[in-house]
């Protein structure tokens, strides 16, 4: 009755551009909501900035070196070691593990099962619509459908009327009801894939960010000290129809200044776009009564560079590749529990411009790794947390490399709060 | 003390220059390898020569360095690496 349930929420190649790490000119009102009541980490660290290696590493609580895992060529359980993940270890603790949209990268690093059935109770949820994500769906000024990298897009115009995010909202919205009467506790991942690329999202959210107001970054030049080996190419984001179109130079480009600043809009839309998702799903919490008993962990896996150093995507050491978000709701311990009748996660409409500057929760300043998210998510559900691993730890099915964060959590702030609340 | 912890990153790449599998190396085409250490003070990364079959990595075969300091330098655009190179500064930085 007293074990917690856990949502842990995942956002695909979200950098630190959120009001609570404080960006002013992002619009992110439900995120921000949730780190006004969490403990929220200034300094999280991926372990290497791109998808597939870094999720497998924080899922495993690994390092890259230990996973085996440097490209998307390889499932670690064959490559490496047979190593738990962080949703198995729940399920064989009794709790039901459900993996929503994209959580494990698909393909070979997830033995094209998302890791199932090891790691999941019941079969992964994939959107429908996420098919179309990379066709020909975005309506060019010529009126006609290109495979874009800036993709604003009218929903009625669309495959399936549809976004895979949305669709991944209503999943796990309907997976929350259905546990709300449960006797088990659950573990719920979900996995956004914006601000992913392409930028393909609702084009009402561009008037959240008028062109006019949207900067190049500070230092949108290659720096002269910069070794040739350190610098990404952004080879991706290059196969787009509107970026080919620009006739790039490779390897250094440079993109076009107003081009440079579309780009910056669109990613600054979507992440307003996935805030609304998020915001959608936390007010579903409070909904089903369930913000008292889950904790909640919302992360990426990596950043992504916007024009900084002359770079885009992410591929890189640099901070705002591997710079994360990360922060723990803990109910009752970085928050205290809501009122009968009040609600913890009200949704938050970013387009409505009343919506109130949020008081920031408790933050930490130390640097901390996304390796530590197994240990510290198994430390505040109050499971027995794995061993330390050896070195090597190949043969070690369950241990972890990072180390749990719970020294952070500064529980007693909490009880000089219960103490002026009574 | 926040100013002890630690955070390690890396990245692999197919050669010491940019090219067209430079951002996804498949593990067979990793040349070198990028460790990050990154303090609240500065993030100094290694280059190294690295070997796909064994999967080590050659920290005497160093080729490129970086090294950046958050205070005077947050964006990290300006690398002083090569600056600190033989001085005692690197002893000073290993934590």
């Amino acid at each position: 009755k007293d074990t917690l349930n856990v949502l842990l929420i995942i956002v695909d190649d979200l950098r630190l551009s959120l009001g609570c790490y404080g960006d002013k000119l992002i619009k992110s009102p439900n995120i921000d909501q949730l780190a006004s009541h969490s403990l929220l980490f200034q300094n999280a660290f991926a372990q290497q900035a791109v998808c597939a290696p870094s999720r497998v590493s924080f899922l495993t609580g690994r390092r890259p070196d230990t996973t085996r895992l440097y490209d998307f060529n390889s499932y670690w359980r064959v490559q490496a070691g047979n190593f738990s993940t962080i949703p198995q270890y729940f399920k064989e603790n009794g709790y039901v593990t459900m993996s929503v949209g994209k959580v494990f990268h698909p393909g070979i690093s997830s033995n094209h099962s998302d890791d199932s059935p090891y790691s999941w109770s019941v079969p992964p949820y994939h959107p429908s619509s996420e098919k179309y994500e990379n066709t020909k769906t975005c309506r060019g000024p010529d009126g006609e459908l290109h495979a874009n990298l800036i993709c604003p897009v009218d929903m009625a115009d669309i495959p399936e009327g549809t976004l895979p995010d949305k669709q991944s909202t209503e999943q796990a919205i309907q997976l929350l009801e259905k546990m709300k009467t449960s006797a088990s506790p659950f573990f719920l991942a979900v996995g956004y894939h914006k601000p992913h690329i392409p930028f393909r999202y609702p084009k009402e959210f561009q008037k959240l960010y008028p062109l006019e107001n949207i900067t190049l970054a500070p230092d949108p030049q290659v720096p002269a000290g910069l070794p040739p080996v350190a610098y990404n190419p952004w080879m991706d984001i290059r196969l787009r129809e509107d970026v080919q179109a620009l006739n790039l130079s490779v390897p250094y480009g440079p993109i076009p200044v107003d081009f440079q600043r579309k780009i910056r809009q669109s990613y600054f839309a979507s992440v307003s776009y996935l805030d609304t998702q998020v915001g959608h799903l936390l007010s579903a919490l409070d909904d089903f009564h369930l913000a008292n008993s889950t904790i909640v962990a919302f992360t990426s896996d990596h950043g992504w560079s916007l024009g900084e150093h002359g770079q885009w995507a992410k591929y890189s050491n640099f901070d705002v590749a591997t710079h994360v978000p990360l922060m723990f709701y803990a109910p009752g311990r970085t928050a205290l529990l809501p009122e009968a009748g009040k609600k913890l996660f009200p949704y938050i409409d970013p387009f409505d411009p009343a919506s109130e500057l949020m008081e920031p929760g408790q933050q930490a300043v130390d640097l901390v790794e996304l390796v530590s998210l197994f240990p510290t998510l198994t430390d505040l559900a109050g499971l027995h947390v794995p061993p330390r691993c050896p070195i090597p730890s190949f043969h070690v099915e369950l241990c972890r490399e990072g180390q749990s964060l719970l020294k952070h959590f500064r529980f007693n702030d909490l009880e000089k709060d219960l103490t002026l609340r009574d | 003390n926040p100013h002890e912890s630690i955070a390690y990153s890396q990245y692999p790449r197919p050669a010491d220059y940019p090219q067209w599998n430079s951002d996804k190396p498949s593990l067979k085409d990793i040349k070198v390898m990028g460790y990050s250490i990154r303090t609240i003070d500065y993030r100094y990364t290694v280059w190294v020569g690295f070997n796909p079959h064994d999967f080590l990595a050659n920290f005497s075969d160093v080729h490129a360095g970086e090294l950046y300091f958050v205070d005077s330098d947050p964006l990290q655009d300006h690398n002083m690496y090569n600056d600190s190179q033989g001085g005692d500064l690197l002893q000073s930085l290993i934590p």
